[in-house]
């Protein structure tokens, strides 16, 4: 879900020891990059590597099918390009029946079809879906080895909370570290800097710098990075001057991790 | 307000 918000499809490049996607916004001012490990799942079996062709819109509309206590099976056959996603409802409500919704993959050219909206009143039955998928080709390339100046880690939901304040009153933010302090200032549109507004940052914030870093970002990418939150208590801000911002979700067996370009020539 | 980068300019794409 919160890949969604940045990126309409994607694969899901699987091996034997993980999930992994990549994608760009189609303004390619932001990525994200996650990976959830097979160790993540309480049962994982991959016997050849292969990528899923996902519409990650579609894939979010059938997510809100489930609740937090349905265990979710992810099933590819070898020799198709077809997911089979099963929830295996425990709730009362749901337990007589189980979804089976099916999607083809990257070759699938079938429009998705206008009746999966009404699959909350066709609980009895397995619904199979076709949903197409963009051609769009992600980024499979590894990324190279940064090294970042400055690095803070603060609570992820301080982090959603500064910028889902700040952006009620701008557009842009800056982020700059020095030694002891990052500051988080909204940015107005014809301002000095002496106008700017500080958030507070709050106790558990740690800063690791080598450099100070002055960067601006737009804070509507920031706000869809900051829904991750939910998946990690710690947010990770890594950066260096004139290079993108990586913001990190890390969680026990996996990541995501997004990326996105600075404002330059402020 | 600054130009907004892409991030093709920092990192290699296929």
């Amino acid at each position: 879900k919160s890949c969604s918000i940045l990126v309409t499809d994607a694969n899901f490049e699987c091996n034997e020891e993980n999930i992994m996607l990549q994608a760009m916004d189609n303004s390619h001012i932001a990525l994200v990059s996650v990976e959830i490990g097979a160790p993540g799942f309480t049962s994982y079996r991959c016997d050849r590597t292969m990528p899923l062709g996902v519409d990650l819109t579609s894939l979010t509309k059938v997510l809100r099918c489930a609740k937090d206590e349905n265990i979710c099976t992810l099933k590819a056959a070898d020799e198709a390009d077809v997911l089979n996603l099963v929830y295996d409802a425990k709730s009362a409500f749901f337990s007589p029946f189980f979804f089976a919704f099916m999607w083809h993959g990257r070759d699938a050219s079938s429009p998705f079809p206008p009746f999966f909206l009404l699959c909350s009143a066709l609980l009895p039955l397995f619904i199979h879906l076709n949903i197409s998928l963009s051609s769009q080709t992600p980024i499979t390339s590894s990324w190279p080895e940064t090294k970042y100046d400055t690095r803070v880690t603060l609570p992820s939901a301080e982090f959603t909370r500064i910028v889902r304040d700040l952006s009620q009153l701008g557009e842009h933010v800056r982020i700059e570290v020095s030694k002891e302090v990052v500051r988080i200032s909204k940015l107005k549109a014809k301002s000095s800097a002496e106008d700017e507004d500080n958030d507070s940052i709050p106790t558990g914030v740690v800063i690791e710098m080598n450099q100070h870093v002055s960067l601006t970002f737009s804070l509507k990418y920031l706000v869809n990075f900051s829904k991750s939150g939910s998946l990690s208590g710690e947010v990770q801000l890594l950066m260096s001057n004139d290079v993108p911002l990586l913001v990190a979700y890390d969680f026990t067996q996996g990541y995501i991790r997004c990326y996105l370009a600075p404002k330059i020539g402020d | 307000m600054g130009r907004q980068q892409t991030l093709g300019k920092f990192f290699e794409m296929p």
